[in-house]
Parts: structure tokens; sequence; C-alpha cells
């Protein structure tokens, strides 16, 4: 019962890599076996999970290439039942790669994660800050999409496209996507604009919205400088209590448990 | 003496955006002739001055397309002096038809822009968070690059990448191509990691970092939402004051005044 889960959002800085990273260590952490897959040229989630860009490990562009196997492509994390295929900037070649590659060239993710992806529980992908032909085959490869909305004016702003470019996608590569969720993130509840955000999103999607939000917390941004997602930075922070919090609602929601 | 400056970093939500419509409207109230281009298709620079996308009037993506001049694709804003070439998601067709294009993808938009730039004495160009075809189109039309750093781990991390394909710029087609500087965004005072971070960016680029930190300052995410630059919105905010301190900065380093 393996899950694929797609973090996106075009928007950027809204917390894709911050939900991406803490979502995969709280799953590890309640014993299901996670791996967190880096598309992004920036590598922000193997970063913050402590992957050292001068280890030569593989990367995300190596396993595109088609040489190498999706357990040959995972590197070992902090966090125990977590494992990391890491991006460094080799990945932005990708982008124009796939883009002259042509027919095709939205599924190879997929045909590479599908057959080795019983070995995990869950996959989890953060995404780049756009809708190019990464973020297309990562739409193609999962079963689900899960949408950090920052609680900001701009966040909204985009929501429409980005819903359009996954309907597209579920017409033509991938029918049986659906959205897991919207996480509302950096959300203040003493400011206005955050709370008007958010009313405003679970009036548009009421059933999609998760009940767990995000809270801005320092603690969140200071753990990737350390290389540690924050259940091992600090445990003890609101940020940590709302990522454990996410973790058992994508759970249920996911499995009924 | 017109000058084309890009606002540009690939990492998400950074403060691009908001630096460019506070940028080019301080410009404009100093009585400068300011054009705003919005060159991401999330078009947030383009709300962010009040225009709608139901008024019908010119895009990037029609300039891109060769048919019209700058000036025609030039529409008013709610302050006087500052004119947007507003963006919408037709544009995120231009990247790929960009990549497709071929030889001399690089410099579709300087060459719509280097004739027509005396009509106005600055031309700012918001980018997408990206180093794709249209933020290395905006790198080779301009003069120089105005770099915002959110004062956040995450956003040490890309600088390298982005100095890179800068000089790479540089090398290929845009000799004169310069750092205008690196402006300090959402700092918190109160908060250690925006300290160090500062005092990074600074140790490592001790003459192209502004003076001018811009404050974290929720007015400056609520006026977006009223279509209206913080000088208009609330210029008695700290906001408003950073980026007027910014617009002065900017210009004594650009022209000695
Ligand atoms: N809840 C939070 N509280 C405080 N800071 C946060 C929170 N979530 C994320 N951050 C910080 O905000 C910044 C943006 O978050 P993050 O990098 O996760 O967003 P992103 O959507 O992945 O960005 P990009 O679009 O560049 O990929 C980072 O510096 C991160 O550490
Ligand atoms: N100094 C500030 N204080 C408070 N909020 C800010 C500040 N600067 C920007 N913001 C808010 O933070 C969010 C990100 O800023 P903005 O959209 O300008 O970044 P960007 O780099 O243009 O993002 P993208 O990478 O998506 O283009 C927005 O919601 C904006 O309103
Ligand atoms: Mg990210
Ligand atoms: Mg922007």
């Amino acid at each position: 019962m393996s899950r694929i889960v797609a973090i996106a959002n075009q928007k950027g800085g809204v917390g894709k890599t911050t939900t991406a990273i803490n979502l995969a260590a709280c799953l590890a952490a309640m014993n299901y076996r996670t791996l967190l897959i880096d598309l992004d040229p920036q590598g922000n989630a193997s970063t913050g999970v402590g992957w050292r860009r001068d280890s030569g490990t593989p990367t995300t562009y190596d396993l595109l290439g088609g040489e190498l196997s999706l357990d040959a492509a995972a590197s070992p994390t902090v966090v125990d039942l977590l494992s990391v295929v890491p991006a460094n900037t080799d990945l932005a070649g990708a982008e124009v790669e796939l883009v002259e590659y042509g027919d095709g060239r939205e599924i190879i993710l997929r045909d590479l994660l599908r057959p080795a992806m019983n070995a995990w529980d869950y996959i989890i992908i953060d995404c780049p800050p756009s809708l190019g032909m990464l973020t297309i085959n990562a739409f193609t490869a999962s079963d689900s999409i899960l949408i950090p909305v920052q609680a900001e004016y701009y966040a909204l702003e985009g929501l429409a496209r980005l819903l359009d470019t996954i309907n597209l996608v579920k017409r033509s590569t991938n029918r049986s996507l659906r959205i897991e969720g919207l996480v509302l993130t950096m959300h203040d509840a003493r400011n206005n604009l955050s709370r008007q955000v958010e009313a405003e999103v679970r009036e548009h999607f009421p059933q999609a919205t998760y009940t767990t939000v995000i809270p801005r917390n320092v603690r969140l941004s200071e753990a990737p400088s350390f290389g540690e997602p924050i259940i091992t930075y600090d445990v003890t922070s609101r940020g940590a209590r709302s990522y454990i919090d996410l973790a058992r609602e994508f759970v249920v929601r996911d499995r009924g448990e």
C-alpha cells in the first residue's frame, strides 16, 4: 500500500520544502518506511536532512538519467526509516533536457518510481517553484498532491492555475491523480491577513483544507542550517508539534487509521 | 541615461516582487519615468500595482511575440510616472517556446527593450523564481541585477548558483552586465538567524550589500490585496520608509547624486 505524494505550489517560498522534510521525517518516526525525493535544483530538501553536496552519493539527476535503480539512488539520513534521493544543480539541466526530449517526457519519473515503490510506505517529492517539466513529472508519478498555502495574499492568486495544471495532468497522463489536501503554513493567528486567507481557503476548499495549521515558528527556519528536521532539532517546539499533528492527520486521511 | 535593472533570485518567496513594485513606485515618486515589466507568469507584480486580468490590455507575452512596441505594451498604474507591462498565465507558454526557439533565444527581450528604452529613466524587471529562459532573457537585457536576499538560511544556499549564472551571461550575451547590489529583506532584528544571515552576507559582499535593510512589516504583505504599492497604501509604515530609503540609496549608487 505504497503512496507517492508530491508537495507542490508554483508560488515561491510557501513552505514546500519545510513541509516535505518534516512530513517525511514524522512519517518515518511513526515507523513508516519513507523516501524523500528532492526534485528542486536548489537542493534545499537535501541539505535540510543533512545531505552534503561533497558526499558524492547519487542524485535525482542520476536517477532521471535511467542508469540507477531507485534503491541505488537513495541515501540514508539522520532519521531512521527516512532515505533521500538528493538534488544538486545538475538537476537544472534536466528541466531543459526534458523539454527537448519530446514524446514521453512527462512519464520519465513515473516509470522509474512505479516498479520500485513497494520498498517504501511513502514517497514524498519536493517540487521546485514552477509548473515546468520537473513538476509535471512529479504530478504524473504521484498518487496525490499536497499543496502548502502560505497565509498571504499572493498565495491565493496562484491556486487556480495550480488546480488547472493538476486537472490537465489528470485528464492526460495520470487519471487517478487527486488532491491530498491544502495545508496553511506560516500562519500567525494575531495577524488579520493570516486569518482572512485561512477563512478564504477553508470556504473554497472545505473538505480538502487540513484541520492542522502550521504556525510561523522560528525554530522551523533554524533547523535546516543544522541539516536536521524539526523533530530532531527541537521536538518541543510549536513547529515540531504542528508537523507531528500534520503527519497524523495525513495518515488518517490516507489510511483511515 | 536610461537604466534596465532585473530583480532576481531563483529562491522562492524572498521578496523579488515586493522589491520590484516598491522600488519602481518610489522611483516614480522621485520623478523618474519608470516602467515595471512583469516577467513572472504568476503575475504578482501586475496585480500588486492594480492591473486587472480582465482589463484586456497588452501583456508581456504579447510584447515577446514581437507584434507590439514597448510603448504600446505599457499600461498606466495608480502611480503617476509608473507604467507596467503586465503578465498573465499566457507567459508560462513563453518559457517552453523560448527553449524550443533555438539560436538567439536569449536576446529576444533585449532586442525589444534596447531600441525603446529612452522613453523611461528606469525599467525594472520582476523575475520568476527560476533561472530558466525568462530570467536569462532578463539578464541579457539588463544593465544590472538587484538581488533580494531573505534573512533566512536557505536564501544563502542559492547565491553561489545565481552568481555563476550571472557570470555566464556576462561572458556570453551581455558583457556589461553587473550586480546592482544585494538587499536584505524580511529582516527581523530580534531574531538571531536574521542577524547571522545579515552578518554573513555583509562579510561575503561588503561593497555590494546595500546599507538599507527591509524589515519584516505586515503592511507590505497587505498592500498587494488592495492593488497598491506601499507608498500609496500606507506611507507612514516602516515598510514604506525602508523602500523610500532603498530607492534613495539605489539612485545614489547609480547616478552618484
Ligand atoms: N512555519 C514556518 N515558520 C517559520 N519559517 C518557516 C516556516 N516554514 C518555512 N519557513 C521558512 O521560510 C522560508 C521558505 O520556506 P521553504 O523554503 O520551505 O518554502 P518553499 O516553498 O520550499 O520555497 P521554494 O519556492 O524556494 O522552493 C525558508 O527559509 C523556511 O525555513
Ligand atoms: N518585508 C516584508 N515584510 C512582510 N512581508 C513581506 C515582505 N516582503 C515580502 N513580503 C510578503 O512575503 C511573500 C513573498 O514575497 P514576494 O512575493 O515579494 O517574493 P518573491 O520573491 O517575489 O516570490 P516568488 O519567488 O514567488 O516570485 C509575499 O506574500 C509578500 O507580500
Ligand atoms: Mg523549496
Ligand atoms: Mg515574485
